[in-house]
């Protein structure tokens, strides 16, 4: 009798405008979540561990830029991106964490890597990414690749209300949080 | 912030989030999504939660930790954990968003306290089950 297995994904949550949501773009959304949970699902069903079902389901998510999180990842007031992640392995209580990354395109599979490559729960920064290059051979990614048309209109009108959180609702989730 | 929760053959837990962060953020900002125990946590025989949201709120009422902490020593199902937690403090203090999750039995949950999360999972035929609002 095979176990049970499971998985669930989410995309980020705040206030998103239905009235804003054209069939187009749910159904791209709609498309894409599909995907990323497929991708774990497919994981798990040939006998995977939940870890890389997990980082699968979100690599997908990364890799669309309709999502907060690799491509497509909101700007800083310096019109830079930086990216956080984290993964946590429930058999062993084993963590891995990487935060304020600027040139891996994948972080949640740099955050994997933290936990099983290296004695450490957590890297920042620089050292993060030196850690990814020296030590697990990631490709060194350009800010271009992250930065879409979407997220520097939200920067501009941001700087123009001075605030961090999303207020002008052009976009269905705008204020979408995190 | 996206992320994803698992439960594997093997009976094992895993969570996994990833974020951009907060437009317009400067000084280095960090958000719950790389706290453990705020944004993240897995342990086997309890849950694996991954959250979104108001980050600051989030690691000051470390949601991750605080749910899996109700069903592990509070014997509180996965529903009411993360019910209690996401329209408790976090609500209260302010906070605005949701978790999903999933227990060592598979239960999944999602619990949120605004108009939308982003979000799936797959049923019993292997479909996969989406929802925005």
């Amino acid at each position: 009798m095979t176990r049970p297995f499971s998985i669930a994904i989410h995309g980020g949550a705040g206030t998103i405008e239905r009235s804003l949501m054209t069939p187009e773009l749910e159904a791209s959304y709609r498309k894409a979540l599909a995907q990323s949970v497929m991708a774990g699902h497919a994981v798990l069903e040939q006998g995977g561990s939940s870890v890389d079902a997990a980082v699968a389901a979100v690599t997908v998510m990364e890799d669309s830029e309709l999502f907060n999180a690799g491509k497509g990842s909101v700007l800083t007031h310096d019109e830079t991106v930086e990216m956080d992640a984290s993964v946590m392995d429930g058999r062993n209580l084993e963590a891995g964490a990487v935060t304020l990354i600027r040139h891996i395109k994948n972080p949640i599979q740099l955050a994997r890597d933290v936990m099983q490559k290296s004695p450490h729960a957590m890297l920042a920064g620089e050292g993060a990414e030196s850690f990814a290059f020296k030590e697990c051979g990631y490709e060194y990614v350009e800010q271009d690749y992250f930065f879409t048309d979407r997220r520097y209109n939200e920067l501009k009108t941001m700087k123009k209300t001075g605030g961090v959180a999303l207020s002008e609702a052009r976009y269905p989730d705008e204020k979408k949080h995190g | 912030t996206v992320g994803a929760v698992a439960l594997d053959k093997e009976g094992n837990l895993a969570a996994a989030t990833s974020t951009g962060g907060l437009t317009n953020k400067r000084w280095g900002r960090v958000g719950d999504t790389p706290i453990i125990g705020g944004g993240n946590y897995a342990r086997n025989g309890n849950v694996a939660v991954s959250a979104t949201g108001m980050g600051e709120l989030l690691m000051r009422c470390t949601v991750a930790g605080d749910i899996a902490g109700r069903m592990q020593y509070g014997n509180a199902s996965i529903d009411q954990a993360c019910r209690d937690v996401i329209h408790g403090d976090f609500l209260s203090l302010g906070g605005e968003g949701g978790v999903i999750a999933i227990d060592a039995d598979g239960r999944v949950n999602f619990e949120l306290n605004c108009p939308g999360m982003y979000r799936a999972t797959v049923n019993e035929k292997g479909e996969a089950l989406v929802a925005i609002f």
